[in-house]
This record gives C-alpha cells, structure tokens and sequence, in this order.
C-alpha cells in the first residue's frame, strides 16, 4: 500500500512541479526552487535535499516533454505489480506508455548518484 | 535494519510507536491524556488540559470538591461566590445534566482534508503551504474545525459548527470537555478496539459518546490502546452517545474484488453489536447511543466524475474520474466500490451499504443494553444537499476537491445541524437541558479560558 501511496505522491509533486514550470514559463530547476521557497523555513531543508538528488532527473524528463506518470515510473516511485495494470493518472503518450518509460528509464539508468540514493 | 534499531533512538521510537498506535497526545507531561500542545493528537484533538503537570486535572472530569479551590474539570468554572460561600461550579452546574463530546471515527470523523492551494498553481504563493506543518502533523485531519468536536473558527474555507459547540452553548458547563479519537482508515473491523480505547477514570461528567463507526472497510483488526479517558461506570455520571455509522469512509478495499471483501451485514451485526456490547460494560447508567444509518457513495461519482480534478484546472487534463481509476489501480481507492465507472459496481454497493444500515436500524429497534438507550438514524447526507441547494449551493461544492471523497467544512456544518435537530426533536433527552445559569457563567467567567 505505501508502494501505492509513494506513487500517487510523487506524481502529485513533478505535476505540481511541471505546472510551476509551465505557469511561469521557467526552467524545472527554477519551478523546484520556487516550490521549496514556497515551504515554510523548517521543512524547506527537505525539500533542497529531494530537489538535489531527484531534479536533474525530473528536469531532463520534463524537458523531454515526459509526463508525471511516465517520471514516477522511470524513478521506480511507481510500479507495476507483476499480473497489475500499469497505473496511471494521465492520457497515455502518443508513443505508448509503457515505450515512453522505457525510454525514460534508459535516461535515468545513467545516473549513478539516483541508483545509489534509490538503493537507500 | 532501521533507524530504530539505534539504542539512542530507541525509545524515543518506542514513545512514539505508542502514541501514534494509542492514538494519544504526544505532548502530555502529567499522563492524563490530555495535552496543552494543539498538534500531535493534542487538543486539537481533545479538551485543552488546564494543568499539564497535574494528572487529575483534566477536562470532562467530576468536579474535585465542585472546584472550590481549582478548576478540576478544566471547565473554566471554579472558586466560591462571596456572597453565599457556596462553590460556583455546584451552584451553576450540580444537576445541570452536563455532557462532554466523544468522538470515535474514520477520516472522515477527523476531518480529512488536503488543502487544494497546495496543488492549484495559478494561485500558488509561500501563503499556500503556511499550514503544511500543522497538517502533517495533525495527519492532515482537522478536529478542531469538525463536525463533532470541532472549536476554532474554519481557516480551510466554510464555517465551523459542531455538536460540541452547540452542547457548550446550551450548557456552558461543557467547556472544554471533547474528544476525538478517529483514525485515518477506521473500521468496524477496529472500531471494537478503538472503543476499548475508552479509558474510563475516575470521575466522569456526562457525556457525548459518539462513535463513527465506519465498517465495510477490509483491513485487518488494528489493535488500539486505550485511549478515551472518562470516568468509571460505577461513579461516572451517564454518558450518551451517537453511533455514528456510515461515513463516506467506508468502503476500503485492497483486494480486486470489491464486493467479495466488503463487510457482510453477518459481519456487521456482530461487530457493532460486541462494541455496544463492551460499551455497555464500561458506560455509566444513563448513557444513550444514536447509531446513523450508511452514506449512498454513488452521490460522489454522480457529481464528480467529470468534473476537472485542481491537478487538472490549469490543463484541463485529469477529471476525478481518472483520479478514482488511478488510485483503484494502485489499490490505495478509498472506496473503490463506489469510485468506479462500473455503474453495476456502484449500484451494488449502495445495495450493501442498505443493507448495513438495515443491520443498524434492526439492533436500534431489538437489542437493549443496561446502560444506554439507543436510537437511529439514517445519515443526513440528502438533507445537507438539500440545506445546501437552498442556500444556492451545488452538490459538489460539499465534497473535498484533492481526494473527491470526504465531506468537506461545508458539508461538516451543515450535517451538524440536522443531527442537531433531529436529536433535538426526537431525543431531547440525549442532550441534556439547556442550562439557566449561562448568563451567569458568562458573566463571570467571560471565555472560561477558551480552548
């Protein structure tokens, strides 16, 4: 269940964070910040932390024109159980959605950073 | 293996495992369960405690002495009128039938609530997450703006009104005196141990007891401590109290197959009846209980399914009913019985949900206890939207826009004034008189030191 939950987290905050970046017409790394600025002081730690180790990533999805569920998916905060639908909240891309995380996971793979703080 | 396995940390886990399995204040220094802290199942949760260093001080008690010297109950009445040396609290409150507020409940009973600004972009500012810390730390429940306990003014849109406020102004000698014991997730399935949790000391005023018994949830039995507090029944004055049944919260289901897994009314009847039943063993005579009768869900994916979702506004791109096929996916639906766009599915379930209710209807008529009297009703959620429509409202503006799920503030207030009024009615008993002494309690004692 907290695998479920963990999902519809993250895929809630790279959609908070994609709109940012779309409302203000920014970059993802400046919608990341806005959002941390916009934490009160005692959390906003945190919220560098995660915008530290998950924000390259995101960006370099997002920039790719990816959607949340397909950067929740690659980041491994989504899963599909094995015999489970893949689960999603948006339109499928036109690609597919299971081609498009595919093809982000090929991205993230790279990151040796993302693997070892997903190991933790 | 985990950041408790630290012996340094230990016990702080250790305290913290209990509190949040006890559902207890995390801040309560004299142990009496009840706390000065708002969050952390502190009063925001429960009557504000008025001496946190004195373990027989705390609201909804009996009054120790009738407070001639202190104020015991935390009622804000307290000390000797010069005039005739007799103590205010016997002279304004002995045999004034005064009631306190209990709530045992699911989310909704808490008052779940994600702050739509939190993910509405367009009107996104640093104001947005002013409350996040409080919300987390409150388990993104708001007692203290609910329906049954709630107190302070509404900060998340609507107005706030309660049972407890509406019992404090009838009789002023109720300040203070509530509490909130509701998880996130309750169920008839632990709602037996979460009436176990009524910790019954010394000395009890009257008192509310109003459970939300939430059932047709599967989920295994979570064990609960005890964490009511009230008197003992042997000289605890008779509570009464509503079994409230039935709130949106109701269908959790992990498994695929919805109905398989939802409560039978075989289930139901047994665990409602075993929870009457240990009441009965802990209430003090008098007590009453009013169970309510199961919400009809399918009023959520009739005026939400196609309605855009905050995530969705800027978009246009995620309705709710996407948002229900989502989380049915991930198997973290709050109630995928009726969240669905299987019109069948819906429809059987609110089938069951009827049946539960008959269960309910059928243990107010037959079963008696020593203890209580206990009545039904069915859940108000027709008139609300009724209230609502006349005050030029829409169905879905009573519903909570991030999880399209929980009742919303609105909703919260407006329910309160039909249960109200229809215990009014038809129990007037269950509320105790009116007290003919507020004025004077106001006059004197103004706010009663407030909450």
């Amino acid at each position: 269940l907290y695998k479920g939950h963990t999902c519809v987290g993250c895929v809630l905050v790279v959609s908070v964070i994609e709109q940012l970046a779309q409302w203000h017409n920014s970059t993802v790394k400046a919608a990341m910040e806005r959002l941390c600025d916009y934490i009160p002081e005692k959390l906003q730690g945190f919220c560098y932390m995660l915008a530290e180790l998950y924000g390259p990533h995101i960006a370099e999805l997002i920039d790719r024109e990816m959607n949340a569920d397909v950067v929740c998916h690659s980041l491994r905060l989504c899963k599909q159980e094995p015999g489970q639908l893949l689960c999603h909240l948006y339109s499928p891309p036109k690609v597919g959605l299971s081609v498009a995380i595919r093809k982000a996971k090929r991205i993230t793979k790279t990151s040796k950073d993302l693997k070892s703080f997903l190991g933790f | 293996s985990s950041v408790c396995a630290f012996p340094l940390l230990a016990n702080l886990c250790e305290k913290i495992k209990y509190v949040l399995r006890n559902k207890l204040p995390f801040e309560d220094f004299d142990g009496d369960k009840f706390s000065t802290f708002p969050t952390l199942r502190g009063y925001h949760w429960r009557g504000r405690d008025c001496n946190d260093k004195n373990t027989t001080v705390y609201p909804g008690r009996r009054p120790d002495n009738w407070d001639a010297k202190s104020d015991s109950n935390c009622n804000g009445i307290w000390g000797v009128d010069p005039k005739d040396g007799i103590p205010y609290e016997e002279k304004f409150c002995k045999g004034a039938d005064s009631k306190g507020v209990v709530l045992l409940g699911d989310s909704a009973g808490a008052h779940f609530h994600i702050p739509p600004e939190w993910m509405t972009i367009t009107q996104m500012s640093a104001k947005s997450f002013v409350n996040l810390p409080m919300a987390f730390s409150d388990e993104l429940d708001w007692p203290q703006f609910s329906e049954i306990t709630g107190f302070l003014n509404s900060t998340i849109g609507g107005w706030t009104d309660s049972l407890y406020l509406r019992l404090r102004k009838r009789n002023r000698c109720n300040h203070r005196d509530l509490q909130n014991i509701s998880q996130n997730g309750g169920s008839s399935g632990n709602i037996l141990s979460l009436i176990k949790s009524i910790h019954y000391l010394a000395e009890a005023l009257l008192s509310a007891l109003i459970l939300t018994a939430v059932f047709c949830r599967f989920s295994s039995k979570t064990s609960l401590h005890h964490s009511i507090k009230r008197g003992y029944q042997a000289f605890g004055v008779p509570f009464w109290g509503f079994l409230i049944q039935g709130r949106i919260g109701i269908l959790f289901f992990r498994e695929r197959d919805t109905l398989a897994h939802m409560t039978t009314p075989k289930e139901m009847l047994s665990n409602v009846v075993q929870a009457l039943q240990y009441l009965d063993s802990h209430l003090p005579n008098g007590s009453h209980v009013i169970l309510t009768g199961l919400v009809d869900g399918r009023f959520l994916w009739d005026n939400l399914h196609d309605r855009y979702h905050p995530l969705g506004q800027l978009n246009k791109d995620v309705t709710y009913s996407q948002l229900y096929t989502f989380l049915d996916c991930l198997q973290v639906s709050p109630c995928s019985g009726w969240l669905t766009p299987n019109e069948t599915l819906r429809n059987l379930t609110s089938e069951r949900a009827l049946q539960l209710s008959n269960v309910l209807k059928e243990i107010a008529r037959s079963e008696k206890f020593a203890n209580f009297d206990i009545f039904y009703m069915d859940f108000p959620l027709r008139q609300t939207a009724e209230e609502w429509r006349k005050m030029g409202g829409e169905p879905w503006q009573l519903i909570e826009p991030v999880d399209g799920f929980h009742p919303n503030q609105i909703a919260a207030a407006l329910g309160t004034g039909i249960i109200w009024q229809r215990a009014l009615h038809e129990w007037p008993q269950v509320l105790g008189k009116a007290n003919p002494f507020n004025d004077q309690i106001e006059a004197i004692f103004k706010d009663q030191g407030g909450h």
